[in-house]
């Protein structure tokens, strides 16, 4: 090797024309490619426009019918398993996806009748103790992003930013009353303007992006001590959520079906949104039984939502009031 | 599934967490 790399004679030879013309093609491709993704396309209102971003995967994958697929999945977890399958099959799915058995209620495996329960599983009282600090974590899961929100952006991954009103939704401004009806009977609203996005002197947003695995316990809980003043559903596409995902597929979470819970805290504005990802395409929220996510129908645009008020749970708070680590929802197979 | 949180905090908040860290439910993700 060492007399091959010092002895060859190197030869050289000008290139083709049309190589070089080939480079340069690519070169321009390369950079034209380049912007396209960093452009924002905006409405005649101003507002963002969501679009599919991402590789030649990500748009293979967009076109199969991944809601449809959620549901079916979904409905297959749904039939009763033979009892005495139940506990081999619950362990093998522990041992694979590393769920701890020894803090589920019930803890006989044989009570679960399907996946679809297994995985909606609850804890035993005081498997999960409550820091007491201003925020805490609401679901098991990794932290794969955190900060501040800068230019009204959050940061999916580490250079791909998308739009904190596309996330939440915007109020419409000076609604007509179609628009009035629209927002309080649950059909689409397209955004008019920016809403909870407005902080105190002195404060900043700030943002934490949880990561559930399969394995994970898929109940949510409230981080702190808040009220739930409204709840918006964006019904969308069911893309996987897993960080390989993420690192390709700009706009992954505005795309994706979510329920933003919008309200505050004794610090000002607080918001909080789970996201719903192929094989877990429903979100139950346990003090909304009207909330249906995944269901058939034609997708809306993009931005669009329905939205309902809970400013009658609590007229005094104008809100549904919760506590630090109080049970929510949960996410479900489908 | 995932789950995004925005709130509105004085500037004085800090993360206790880091991105790659694992969490559990009540697990202290920050503090003023």
């Amino acid at each position: 090797l060492v007399s091959a790399w010092t002895q060859t004679p190197t030869k050289w030879y000008p290139l083709p024309l049309a190589v070089g013309a080939l480079l340069l093609v690519m070169i321009r491709y390369h950079k034209k490619s380049g912007r396209a993704e960093k452009e924002v396309h905006v409405d005649e209102e101003g507002h963002e426009v969501i679009k599919l971003k991402g590789p030649w995967q990500v748009h293979v994958m967009s076109a199969l019918p991944l809601r449809n697929m959620s549901r079916v999945w979904g409905y297959m977890n749904s039939f009763e398993l033979p009892i005495w399958i139940r506990p081999y099959g619950f362990r093998f799915y522990a041992y694979a996806f590393g769920c701890n058995l020894e803090e589920i209620e019930p803890s006989d495996l044989t009570k679960y009748a399907n996946l679809g329960q297994f995985f909606n599983r609850q804890l035993k009282a005081g498997a999960r103790p409550v820091d007491n600090v201003a925020l805490v974590s609401p679901a098991d899961g990794t932290v794969t992003r955190c900060g501040t929100i800068d230019n009204l952006h959050i940061e999916q991954v580490k250079g791909i930013t998308y739009s904190l009103d596309a996330l939440l939704g915007v109020e419409p401004s000076d609604p007509t009353p179609q628009e009035t009806l629209a927002c309080d009977k649950s059909l689409g609203v397209r955004k008019r303007s920016i809403s909870g996005t407005s902080v105190r002197d002195g404060n900043s947003l700030y943002f934490t992006v949880i990561y559930l695995a399969p394995g994970d316990y898929h109940r949510f809980h409230s981080p702190t001590a808040w009220v739930v003043e409204k709840r918006r559903h964006f019904v969308g596409k069911l893309f996987s959520v897993s960080p390989h995902i993420a690192k390709r597929l700009k706009n992954l979470f505005v795309l994706n079906e979510r329920v933003a819970f919008l309200g505050r805290w004794k610090y000002g504005f607080f918001g909080m949104i789970p996201v719903g990802a192929t094989n877990v395409g429903s979100i139950k929220v346990n003090f909304d039984l009207a909330l249906r996510t995944n269901v058939r129908g034609r997708l809306p645009p993009p931005g669009t939502y329905t939205e309902d008020i809970y400013s009658e749970a609590s007229p005094l708070l104008k809100g549904h009031p919760l506590t630090p680590a109080q049970e929510m929802g949960g996410f479900y197979l489908g | 599934s995932t789950i995004v949180l925005v709130f509105e905090a004085p500037k004085t908040f800090e993360f206790a967490i880091k991105a790659g860290q694992k969490v559990k439910v009540g697990n202290r993700l920050g503090d003023v």
